[in-house]
């Protein structure tokens, strides 16, 4: 993360390679179930064996005997519908939740967020010099309808598309980086923080004064519970 | 150091099973080390499969090739067979080579080692218990390799012309697709088995890579290194280089005797598309022009070697396709990259590239949410026929409060759950229950409904202690 400054996410996952490398973020929605991007994974049927999602800590390298960090195997990878981005990281054991592991809800189906609520991301990413590099970092952003985002920030080409959603520009440089992307736009609703978006690659690190562009995950939850029902 | 495994290669879930020879033999109760000790010691033994529910192994006398013999699948059991019984490739002068090639490098039967006739010889079974049936053996160490008599009366003997295991699979590219049987390093040093941690211990474990192929203690290239290698069975030489031909040389020594070849074919990565707009699987084929990470910071010239310092000089991975300050992807990354010119930023993802759509999409389209499809596309987007609904009647998943608006016919994508992304299909891929199928929704179909959020109520999840800042001194 750009900016923003360390916090707790405790829903928040880093995803691991076999070499144990950090490459991209996550959230976790059921004991045994992460959300992430497609754009991290080389393919809908990759063989994972090797991979890990490690949650339970702040720290981006954590000591191995860190009592606060869990790894668990990632068993399976199912892709969202087409024009989502999205994919369903199955874990190979469900992880305990405790203080520092916790569940994230999901929205309600094709719920929309208000404007001016108030959201963040969290990351272990690049943090473009902005300091904090080993641990977890959050920032935090509002919300902006997508009639406004695409009518006061995004040309005519390049609208805002109903399964997207926008966060409001900051006049600073602040927002999500390399190494964050697949992690939660999360939004606090009813006292309950809530997986409204998915953290998604896009052209430059937080750059100021322009919003923020996530994956709206509440057009999805109809998937994401019938992949984890089926 | 060296385990005496080294000596056998391994097929998992696999056990041998006999026509003829109805009787279990019997199981030794042992580790797998003594099992392979054992049969190694045993000049009849040639196999054993390990018994890994009961910890036993039975030793067994013949291998996959002999006649009669049946390989079996059976997930309790990983078959051990002597190496030198089932490679196709010789080591040295195939001295130890214990094949079935019965055939000179010129196709002529070869006569069997225990007949005089119609060459009489001094090579008899009974001194030289290796010369079996009538298969290619080298029992007076001829430096020129495998030998046999012939049934030709007119031509007593002739060379087999079996390769060499350094020649018998040749390299393309740095070698991480190579599959051959060369087990030793350039240095003649043993290979330690990819599935043992001793004399040195590693992080290539077979089972973390399935895609790696790191079979028994053959050379292979799971780290993109510029050529296989193996740890060694020497505890004070960690890894060394394998020494395997290139195919590059293997084509210019036939170009020599007048075969073409496909050279641009050849410098291709194997088994991978090359694409420029957009990147599939890993990108290993990306060839566009991006230049940047994803946040924009340019990319280092791959050769260059600042501000970062690197192995991968274009002149040492011809195939990567290295030109410039690309993104590509030359150490099988999870997508491209490229070292950056910020000194304190040593790599990054090129993510700003897309991903290439693997959708495979059918014409026509459907309105709405497809509940009213009623068309006979019965394939995924990914191309994965859909199975008959009829199959999965007695045991839906889904709760269908209403009747179907449209039967569930044959194996047909439907959508009896008006599930918003359209209609889907339970799958014949066992990995893949269910996916959406390949239609598109009609132009302008798609509607986002607005929901209130007076009513949603949330109970386990999304909770978390937020500390509020404490005064420190």
């Amino acid at each position: 993360i750009v900016g923003g400054m360390p916090g707790n996410s405790p829903w928040t996952v880093s995803l691991r390679n076999r070499q144990g490398e950090h490459f991209c973020g996550g959230s976790l929605v059921k004991e045994n179930w992460v959300i992430s991007t497609r754009q991290c994974f080389s393919s809908c049927d990759a063989d994972l064996s090797g991979y890990q999602a490690v949650m339970g800590t702040l720290f981006k390298n954590p000591s191995p005997d860190d009592p606060d960090r869990q790894s668990v195997p990632i068993s399976k990878i199912v892709c969202g519908p087409s024009d989502s981005s999205l994919v369903m990281l199955k874990l190979e054991r469900p992880v305990t939740l405790n203080s520092r592991v916790a569940l994230i809800c999901l929205p309600p189906e094709r719920y929309i967020v208000p404007e001016a609520t108030k959201c963040e991301i969290a990351g272990w990413g690049d943090t473009g010099g902005t300091g904090h590099d080993n641990v977890l970092k959050i920032a935090i952003f509002h919300i902006i309808s997508n009639d406004e985002c695409n009518k006061n920030y995004r040309s005519q080409r390049n609208k805002v598309l109903d399964n997207e959603m926008c966060t409001k520009p900051v006049p600073v440089d602040v927002g999500a980086c390399e190494g964050d992307y697949g992690g939660p736009l999360a939004c606090l609703t009813h006292d309950c923080w809530v997986l409204e978006g998915v953290i998604v690659p896009a052209r430059g690190c937080g750059k100021k004064n322009q919003p923020a562009i996530f994956t709206r995950v509440s057009v999805y939850v109809d998937w994401i519970n019938k992949v984890m029902k089926m | 150091y060296r385990s005496a495994l080294n000596d056998y290669q391994r097929s998992k879930g696999l056990e041998l099973v006999h026509m003829n020879e109805g009787g279990v033999k019997q199981e030794i109760l042992a580790d797998i080390q003594i099992c392979a000790k054992q049969c190694s010691d045993l000049l009849d033994c040639r196999s054993f499969d390990y018994n890994w529910k009961s910890q036993s192994c039975r030793l067994l006398p013949w291998t996959q090739n002999f006649a009669n013999v049946l390989l079996q699948r059976n997930v309790q059991y990983d078959l051990y067979q002597k190496k030198d019984y089932i490679r196709d490739c010789v080591v040295g002068h195939g001295i130890t080579y214990r094949g079935t090639v019965s055939k000179t490098k010129n196709g002529r039967t070869c006569q069997h080692w225990r007949l005089k006739f119609p060459h009489d010889h001094k090579f008899s079974p009974t001194h030289w218990p290796e010369l079996e049936e009538n298969y290619c053996r080298n029992p007076d160490s001829d430096p020129e390799g495998l030998w046999c008599y012939t049934t030709d009366k007119n031509i007593r003997h002739q060379y087999c012309g079996i390769k060499k295991c350094e020649d018998a699979v040749c390299l393309t590219c740095n070698g991480e697709d190579y599959r051959g049987s060369v087990d030793r390093t350039e240095s003649g040093k043993e290979c330690q088995r990819w599935d043992l941690q001793a004399p040195h211990t590693h992080p290539y474990k077979p089972e973390k890579y399935p895609d790696k192929s790191l079979d028994d203690n053959y050379c292979r290239n799971p780290d993109s290194s510029e050529r296989p290698w193996c740890y060694t069975t020497d505890p004070n030489v960690e890894k060394e280089f394998c020494q395997i031909t290139k195919c590059s040389k293997i084509m210019e020594v036939e170009g020599e005797q007048g075969i073409t070849w496909d050279w641009a074919e050849k410098q291709r990565l194997p088994n991978v598309e090359t694409t420029s707009t957009c990147f599939k699987e890993r990108g290993e084929g990306y060839r566009g022009k991006a230049n940047t990470t994803t946040s924009g910071i340019p990319c280092q010239r791959w050769d260059s070697q600042t501000p970062h310092v690197h192995r991968f000089l274009p002149e040492k991975y011809p195939c990567k396709g290295l030109d410039e300050n690309y993104c590509r992807n030359p150490d099988g990354s999870e997508a491209p990259w490229c070292f950056t010119t910020l000194p304190g930023m040593r790599m990054a993802y090129c993510f700003q590239i897309k991903r290439c759509t693997d959708d495979v999409v059918e014409p026509g389209c459907y309105h709405g949410n497809g509940e009213l499809y009623n068309g006979r596309v019965s394939k995924t987007r990914k191309g994965i026929t859909c199975r008959k609904w009829e199959e999965k009647r007695n045991d839906l998943e889904l709760s269908l409060d209403q009747p179907y608006l449209v039967p569930l016919e044959g194996n047909y994508c439907r959508n009896p759950d008006r599930d918003s992304h359209g209609p889907w299909c339970y799958t014949m891929d066992p990995n893949t229950p269910f996916d959406y199928c390949a239609i598109k929704p009609c132009e302008g179909e798609k509607v986002l409904t607005i929901e209130g959020a007076e009513n949603i109520v949330f109970d386990s999840c999304g909770k978390r202690n937020d500390r509020s800042s404490q005064r420190t001194r």
